[in-house]
């Protein structure tokens, strides 16, 4: 059953952490 | 000849395959450059959440957890930035909270915990993710979707806090309450000025536009409750501070005016079928202050029935309506100090705290109530107008 099988937790960064791992940096930048 | 035979839907698996290398492009035509006034429209709704969350399925089902920290880490920023830019837009706040909640749900609809799955068909069971578990990442869009949800009340509130004085407590549709003669042909005549006046109407309006705006998004109706809850309050707070600081407000006709504004906000409750959702009882304080103006204020069986109606109200703001009321007519008279002493002894072992105004910031904690989608995710088509040609259906 898919809900027995086990899953690898993925750890997660905040929602500030995040930011800064930004995507858009070349855009962003002037 | 190459004869392109479309696969049935049964086929399908409800996955969509992305290349690493796409993944900017993704986010990019699906969030940065969409727009909800335009292309959007048409979609169904909640269409961009299970986009992504069906390539989110195919980077978990090729066992690629870098690959599904990348996207969800591209969602969260792509969304965050687009609210940067067009944070003061209702449309696009709305529309993204509604898309932030569906794709929260989604990660929650098929993430293979039984708590979740109760109401999924068994083809829908087949979907849940297979190999990564994704609770922090849920907590994490979770705290997004609050931030979202702020947002949105403060965009909704600068469009309202203009309209809300003169709506609420200074145009008047009760003809001839006011003890000021009616002036039929001054109105005419100042028709030009009384275009930039807001009236209860311009606020029932308004109302109905945010309402049909978040329905069209798709946003879960226990959210939409709670956003009418926040804007009524707001409504609320904001008549009752200005009626506290203006004397010319606090009358007998005034009361009638407010009590008429009110019983329209909850007719328009009613027809919108919102009457549970707890937005009629945040207008209590303002209800109490308008009766306030209209009961009887002389003797001491007055003095204990405002204070047993009064619940809503603190004494300041009581004792504050009492020093402005001002009579309109000859036949009214101001209300006595020795009566406002009386209240006011009447009212001394009550705790509270000694506030006059009301916290037009306050906002109500929000949740997100679990809402699964009967959606069956293989049989979603990809428009041609999102510019998404190079994801494949698996």
């Amino acid at each position: 059953r898919t809900s027995s099988r086990p899953r690898i937790l993925l750890k997660a960064p905040t929602l500030a952490e995040m930011e800064e791992m930004n995507i858009f940096e070349e855009e962003d930048s002037p | 000849h190459p004869v392109n035979i479309p696969r049935r839907e049964k086929d399908f698996q409800g996955m969509l395959e992305y290349k690493k290398e796409d993944e900017l492009k993704l986010v990019k035509n699906l969030i940065l450059e969409l727009k909800p006034r335009g292309v959007a429209v048409n979609l169904i709704p909640g269409l961009p959440a299970y986009i992504l969350f069906m390539c989110l399925r195919h980077a978990d089902y090729v066992n690629d957890d870098q690959k599904v920290r990348t996207l969800l880490t591209s969602t969260i920023n792509s969304i965050k930035k687009i609210l940067k830019k067009r944070g003061d837009d209702f449309e696009t706040v709305s529309f993204w909270l509604a898309n932030t909640c569906r794709f929260l749900h989604c990660l929650k609809q098929y993430s293979g915990d039984e708590a979740f799955m109760k109401h999924n068909t068994s083809r829908q069971n087949e979907h849940c993710l297979s190999n990564f578990d994704l609770a922090e990442y849920r907590q994490v869009i979770s705290d997004l979707a609050i931030q979202i949800y702020q947002q949105l009340i403060k965009c909704m509130e600068n469009i309202l806090q203009p309209m809300i004085v003169s709506g609420m407590l200074e145009h008047e549709t009760i003809q001839g309450v006011s003890g000021v003669k009616p002036t039929g042909l001054r109105k005419r005549t100042s028709s030009i000025a009384d275009e930039g006046t807001y009236t209860l109407d311009s606020i029932l309006r308004q109302l109905s536009a945010f309402h049909s705006t978040m329905c069209q998004h798709g946003t879960d109706p226990e959210l939409i409750k709670q956003v009418v809850k926040q804007q009524f309050y707001i409504i609320g707070a904001v008549t009752l501070n200005n009626l506290l600081l203006r004397k010319d407000m606090c009358s007998w006709s005034k009361g009638m005016q407010i009590r008429y504004n009110v019983s329209q906000l909850e007719e328009w409750l009613r027809d919108k079928g919102l009457m549970v959702c707890g937005a009629k009882e945040t207008l209590e304080p303002l209800i109490q202050a308008a009766q306030l103006l209209q009961v009887k204020k002389k003797t001491d069986e007055d003095a204990e029935a405002i204070c047993s109606m009064c619940q809503a109200l603190t004494t300041a703001q009581i004792v504050k309506v009492l020093n402005l009321y001002t009579p309109v007519n000859e036949f009214e008279e101001r209300v006595s100090v020795a009566f406002i002493r009386t209240i006011q002894t009447r009212l001394r072992d009550r705790c509270e705290s000694p506030q006059l105004l009301m916290d037009t910031k306050m906002i109500y904690p929000v949740t997100f109530p679990f809402s699964p989608s009967s959606l069956a995710l293989e049989t979603i088509q990809i428009p041609s107008s999102l510019n998404l040609a190079f994801l494949t259906r698996v």
